[in-house]
């Protein structure tokens, strides 16, 4: 199963 | 004061019809580069960056930098109310809560000028690092709308797995599966009909086709599109608008448990 991932998964805040 | 004019306005109205459907509210940012924009979806899951550099506009000026936050759909709004030929130019003055649309027609016979409250916007910017992609396609814009339209009326994800042989895009719903498979095609009359893939290695991720759906609302901008993928990335889905900048679009990608 998949879930579905966020920005914050692969970037972070600046 | 800003003072920024474009003579090719349709351009800004196009961008507005290509990010409004994704983002509500954005802070527009103004520097001595351009004029640009980064903003994520609501569910955080799709991020679109704008850039119109400063050297596009017939006149440009920005004494300081300024970030002006602005509801997408009343900025629709009023750039619709101008002429597809129209010479557009956006003005703010310093501290000031409002922004100025001014629309010339090129004859110069009908000047308007509509003025947009701004609004205070919690923004978070992300920092997106230049990245070394495993596959880049590049194709005709009008083609990918048209699969990402076709897949998402069979399914609700889309598989883009790209090899050597070429892109493709598989889906599955209750009615069945589709696979459609584009190779690389570079012997094209023009060179905007090509299909070009630059692959280090093979790659396959799933993504909401909703999402890039959403993103296609840009076609009108580029006669071609470029997707960028790797497997720890979201794709990067990139239109170009001429001699100006980009619209880019950030897709997480579907995760395994």
């Amino acid at each position: 199963d998949s879930i579905q991932g966020t920005m914050y998964n692969f970037y972070e805040k600046c | 004061m800003l003072e920024l004019r474009l003579v090719q306005g349709s351009l800004l109205k196009k961008v507005l019809e290509a990010i409004k459907e994704l983002v509500t509210d954005a802070n527009f940012d103004c520097s001595a580069t351009g004029f640009s924009l980064q903003a994520m979806d609501s569910s955080h899951v799709a991020l679109v960056a704008l850039l119109l550099r400063s050297e596009g506009f017939e006149h440009y000026r920005c004494d300081r930098n300024l970030s002006m936050g602005m509801n997408l759909g009343n900025v629709s709004k009023m750039l619709r109310c101008a002429g597809s030929d129209d010479i557009i130019t956006i003005k703010a003055d310093d501290g000031s809560d409002t922004v100025t649309f001014m629309f010339e027609s090129p004859n110069q016979d009908k000047i308007a000028d509509f003025e947009m409250k701004l609004m205070d916007i919690d923004s978070e910017h992300l920092g997106i690092p230049d990245a070394e992609y495993q596959a880049i396609v590049r194709m005709p814009s009008g083609e990918f709308a048209r699969i990402c339209k076709d897949l998402s009326s069979i399914g609700d994800t889309v598989i883009i797995s790209v090899t050597k042989e070429g892109v493709k895009f598989s889906t599955a719903g209750d009615i069945g599966t589709a696979n459609i498979v584009c190779r690389q095609n570079k012997t094209v009359d023009k060179p905007e009909e090509a299909t070009v893939i630059e692959m280090q290695e093979p790659v396959s991720l799933t993504f909401a086709l909703r999402y890039l759906n959403s993103f296609t609302k840009a076609t009108p901008l580029s006669e071609t599109v470029s997707i960028s993928l790797s497997s720890d990335l979201p794709v990067v889905v990139e239109y170009k608008i001429a001699d100006m900048g980009y619209v880019r679009y950030y897709l997480a990608p579907k995760i395994e448990e």
